[in-house]
């Protein structure tokens, strides 16, 4: 017959069944043998006190043990009866309780499989994490960047405007197209200064 | 068998507590 | 399926017990044992006999209390009691220790793994809308710096340009 260790019960009590029920029994076979002993003793006694009394020691004692014989066949039934009761209603958890410590069981169980890949699914999640940061890392990086191209760029182009500028407070509008009227009249004048250097040639001449 | 029986038993009701606490120690730990 | 106290039903169980073990150990069979005794001084035996009984229910009774008080058993079984009674609605056998300590920890644990799964996707979410913004502002500065850049270029030829016509300005003013 296999034995049910209890094992479910134990965790519940703290001591398998089988055991307290031992103790139970060992300590109530023990008041049974004492209080024998105690009969026996005060029976003894009181045949001291009787005369001439011709019932010896050995015989109550072979009293003793018959009697004991017998309430101890009868104790070990009895109390096989009660420890199959206290195992079956007292100190068992019905097959379908469950203990509170073990409540997750049933609300959310999980299989080794699902739990693998919970945990797998946990890590991606953290690869992918790292990976976004690393991205956001990057970007900033890029933005900080470009704030220093364009201002370097703003720059260059605020100096350009400084040069438009200047040349506009000295009395050009446009100080390109003045540049270039310029050059232009600057052209004009060198032709002029040709001819006339032509026409003094021909006057000195004749 | 009896104290083996407990033994588990005993462990069996206190040791997913002990681990669960250092489970979420260790997953604070690694979220912060 | 009836609920009951178990610490009623232990006391019941002890008393039953008792009370059957009195009624084995009868008077009448106290005497065919002792029978000499009885013959001799029968109001001793009997006095004998109600004293084992008294003194035979006592110990028990007192060892039932002790072990009791001793395991704590009354507020034990009443716990159980009441778990009992809020667990009596789930039909069918209900979860036991598999015997693989890993695969029960599983569900233990998965509460939490989940937790950490969720925000950890919560997480990821947020950081993944942060960093579309931030690549949206990436590309708007990619552009502006570009239009920049453009710009720049444009003002650097107007100004080559220039400088070049400067030059021929020079040369010409510099003819003799």
């Amino acid at each position: 017959m296999s034995v049910d260790p209890m094992t479910y019960e134990a965790q519940f009590f703290g001591f398998t069944p089988q055991t307290c029920m031992l103790r139970i029994y060992i300590a109530f076979q023990d008041y049974l043998f004492e209080v024998m002993q105690a009969v026996e003793q005060v029976i003894l006694k009181k045949l001291e006190g009787i005369p001439d009394c011709d019932i010896s020691p050995v015989q109550i004692r072979k009293c003793t043990e018959k009697f004991l014989c017998f309430m101890k066949g009868h104790f070990d039934n009895l109390f096989g009866k009660m420890e199959q009761l206290f195992l079956q209603l007292i100190l068992r958890i019905p097959p379908n309780i469950l203990l509170p410590e073990d409540k997750c069981q049933e609300t959310n169980p999980y299989s080794e499989e699902e739990f693998q890949l919970l945990q797998k699914e946990i890590k991606e999640l953290q690869e992918k994490y790292k990976t976004e940061l690393y991205t956001k890392q990057a970007l900033l990086a890029e933005l900080e960047e470009q704030k220093v191209v364009e201002a370097k760029l703003k720059q260059t182009l605020t100096l350009f405007d400084e040069l438009e500028n200047v040349a506009r407070d000295h009395g050009t509008s446009d100080f390109r197209e003045s540049l270039v009227s310029f050059v232009q009249n600057s052209r004009k004048l060198q032709n002029i200064r040709d001819s006339v250097e032509k026409e003094s040639k021909k006057l000195k001449i004749s | 068998f009896d104290e083996v029986i407990v033994d588990i038993a005993t462990k069996r009701k206190q040791y997913p507590r002990k681990i669960l606490e250092c489970v979420i120690k260790t997953l604070k730990a690694r979220h912060e | 399926g009836t609920t009951f106290s178990r610490v009623k039903l232990l006391d019941t169980m002890v008393d039953t017990f008792l009370q059957k073990l009195v009624a084995a150990g009868s008077y009448q069979r106290f005497a065919d044992c002792y029978e000499h005794l009885h013959r001799l001084q029968p109001e001793t035996t009997q006095r004998i006999h109600d004293k084992f009984i008294t003194q035979l229910q006592a110990s028990i009774r007192e060892e039932i209390s002790e072990i009791k008080e001793e395991g704590n058993l009354e507020t034990v079984l009443n716990s159980l009691d009441k778990i009992v009674e809020d667990g009596k609605n789930h039909k069918g056998p209900a979860w036991r220790p598999s015997g693989t300590p890993e695969r029960d920890l599983c569900s233990v644990l998965a509460p939490y793994f989940l937790q950490q799964r969720d925000t950890l996707r919560r997480h990821v979410q947020k950081q993944e809308a942060r960093n579309q913004e931030l690549a949206e502002a990436v590309l708007a500065g990619r552009r502006q710096v570009e239009a920049l850049q453009q710009q720049v270029q444009a003002q650097q030829q107007a100004w080559q340009a220039l400088r070049k016509q400067r030059r021929e300005l020079a040369a010409v003013l510099m003819e003799p």
